[in-house]
């Protein structure tokens, strides 16, 4: 999903 | 992991430390918003809760371990350590204006409804605007010292760096996520005006200060 991908970020 | 997202990293872990440093060096901290660097923590406690979570990497730990540890120790010299120096008067922007309508806008605007993303979202919404207090108390003190204008100039151009980092995963990923990438361009736009006199002035070697 979008939400999950993002988080790999700070 | 790509250059502008690794740039942008740097630029904001530079920030951090600046202040911490100065902080430490000149034993004072005036010109610092305690109200900005308080929204701040609260943006990486909500953000980084994730540490228990999820992993991603051994860099995405250690920095999210760094920022935090940074954010509570530049409170810890504010409010307690050089608390004499603290300048509360001209410190007086309304933080609440900016904790409520974040908090709502997060629930109202959110990918999922789990406490994990809510925060998150609270987090990116808080971000945009934390710097505002700051900005308020440089201009009713009408001047920031140099090395503060260093910081907020690696403060703003991470956020920047952050857009080009999304352009470049929506090429290169097919990946956007719209929820960061407004708050990110708000809270570009919000330093534009700093950047402008940082140009025009710092880096010309004078003091920032306002007509």
């Amino acid at each position: 999903s979008y939400s999950s991908k993002i988080h790999d970020e700070l | 992991m790509n250059i502008f997202r690794l740039c942008g990293d740097l630029s904001h872990l530079l920030a951090i430390l600046l202040l911490l440093v100065k902080i430490w060096k000149t034993r004072s901290c005036a010109g610092i918003s305690g109200k900005s660097q308080i929204l701040f923590a609260i943006v990486y406690t909500t953000r980084y809760l994730d540490l228990f979570t999820s992993f991603v990497s051994i860099y995405n730990s250690v920095m999210k371990i760094v920022f935090l540890s940074a954010s509570y120790g530049t409170l810890y010299l504010m409010f307690y350590k050089f608390k004499p120096t603290y300048d509360h008067n001209h410190d007086s922007f309304r933080i609440l204006y900016l904790i409520v309508p974040a908090l709502v806008l997060s629930f109202v605007i959110v990918h999922a409804y789990t406490l994990m993303e809510v925060l998150w979202t609270y987090s990116i919404y808080l971000e945009a605007v934390a710097i505002m207090p700051q900005l308020f108390m440089v201009s009713r003190t009408g001047e920031a010292e140099t090395i503060t204008s260093h910081y907020l100039f690696a403060l703003g151009s991470y956020r920047a760096l952050y857009i080009l980092n999304w352009i470049y995963r929506y090429y290169t990923e097919d990946f956007l996520d719209l929820i960061v990438i407004i708050a990110g361009i708000v809270q570009t736009i919000l330093y534009c005006d700093f950047f402008y006199l940082y140009i025009t002035k710092v880096l010309k070697g004078k003091r920032l200060s306002l007509p």
